[in-house]
């Protein structure tokens, strides 16, 4: 996955991620793809959220996925999560909490939780970063003002860093694929410095969403595993959804 | 970029989006969270029934290729049941209401909601 939350020059802020699932989950070579990747296509759907007729929030799902892994709720925060690999993952979790130990969370309740009941960024930002989960993973949250923007790096137990926007020192735009931000990435799976270095060229006067989605549609940050691409913009809930397909020649992964 | 020969220039005026890297856009549903939690996804399930079905046949083919002869797609099925009673209100039920009303399996659909926790390895 690739996930991007970044500042413009009026202090509007725009959130947006390429989903990558289906990695080893069988390759179809008539048509040059992974399966799962192309089964779950179908399967996508934009969601809203209603009580008393009144939208709480946004998500894009996969139908019959209840957690949520890219979310807005208007006029508040934007939410999306990537996969963290660790040896200390999630099979760990489940383990524990067959063997009774269910003080943790699953991951997709979590982000529903936070989406359902969470009224601020802040309240957000508190609940993924406290709450101890089953499975390790990157929280990339979206505020409503300026500078309210993070990646929050967690394992099972704790928050092992929060990288917060800062404009005062140039960082307007935080990129986060499936690497911890203090390693280097993969050498065969480099998503991250492509991301970087096309937002860098746009600039931050020519943010907007229709450029972060040139981003998101350059090989490789587009790989084989991108299932779709959402474009969020937390004033009013904006939300957009498309569905991918990455032409030969194009990265595995 | 020489040395990357899956690496692009960044690309510019993709959007609105067309042409061979966009395949469509998605359907929109409202989930109504003052129904019982059991019915909350009924619209959406009876829509996606058929392709909710077929990815995890697929999950279990590929199961059934690395271990074959084995029962393991079974055992785990069979496990995620006994695992559902044991997750939180409204999210149980919730899972119940979407097998019920796509007719996949309760084992699937729960492991299709826990599918995350088992892949972070």
């Amino acid at each position: 996955c690739t996930s991007i939350v970044a500042e413009d020059k009026t202090g509007k802020l725009y959130h947006a991620r390429n989903l990558d699932f289906g990695l080893f989950l069988g390759w179809d070579i008539k048509n040059s793809s992974w399966t799962i990747t192309q089964l779950l296509k179908p399967l996508v759907v934009a969601l809203a959220f209603q009580r008393n007729n009144k939208t709480i929030f946004k998500s894009t799902n996969f139908a019959g996925y209840i957690g949520m892994l890219s979310g807005v709720r208007p006029g508040a925060f934007t939410l999306t999560m990537n996969e963290r690999f660790s040896i200390d993952g999630g099979y760990l979790g489940i383990l524990e909490w067959i063997l009774g130990r269910r003080d943790g969370m699953w991951m997709g309740f979590l982000t529903r939780a936070v989406l359902e009941n969470s009224t601020s960024y802040e309240e957000a930002k508190e609940k993924l970063a406290k709450t101890r989960l089953l499975a390790p993973a990157y929280f990339i949250l979206g505020g409503n003002k300026p500078g309210q923007g993070c990646v929050i790096t967690r394992s099972r137990a704790a928050t092992l860093d929060i990288w917060d926007l800062d404009i005062k020192q140039g960082t307007w735009f935080l990129v986060e694929t499936n690497y911890d931000r203090w390693k280097p990435p993969l050498f065969l799976d480099n998503r991250r410095d492509p991301a970087k270095q096309c937002l860098n060229q746009i600039k931050q006067e020519n943010l907007s969403l229709a450029t972060i989605y040139d981003v998101l549609s350059t090989k490789p940050v587009l790989n084989k595993l991108t299932v779709y691409t959402t474009l969020m913009a937390v004033d009013g809930g904006h939300t957009e959804t498309y569905l991918r397909e990455c032409p030969e020649p194009c990265c595995p992964w | 970029l020489a040395g990357d020969p899956f690496r692009e220039d960044c690309r510019n005026k993709t959007y609105p989006p067309s042409g061979p890297t966009y395949k469509g856009t998605v359907p929109t549903y409202i989930i109504n969270l003052d129904l019982p939690p059991y019915k909350r996804w009924a619209n959406v399930m009876n829509d996606k029934k058929t392709e909710l079905k077929k990815v995890m046949q697929n999950i279990k083919n590929l199961v059934n290729k690395f271990f074959p002869g084995s029962k393991i797609a079974d055992l785990v099925e069979v496990k995620m049941v006994h695992l559902l009673s044991s997750l939180p209100h409204p999210f149980r039920e919730e899972i119940e209401g979407i097998a019920n009303t796509s007719g996949a399996s309760l084992g699937d659909v729960v492991l299709f909601n826990i599918f995350y926790e088992i892949f972070t390895v």
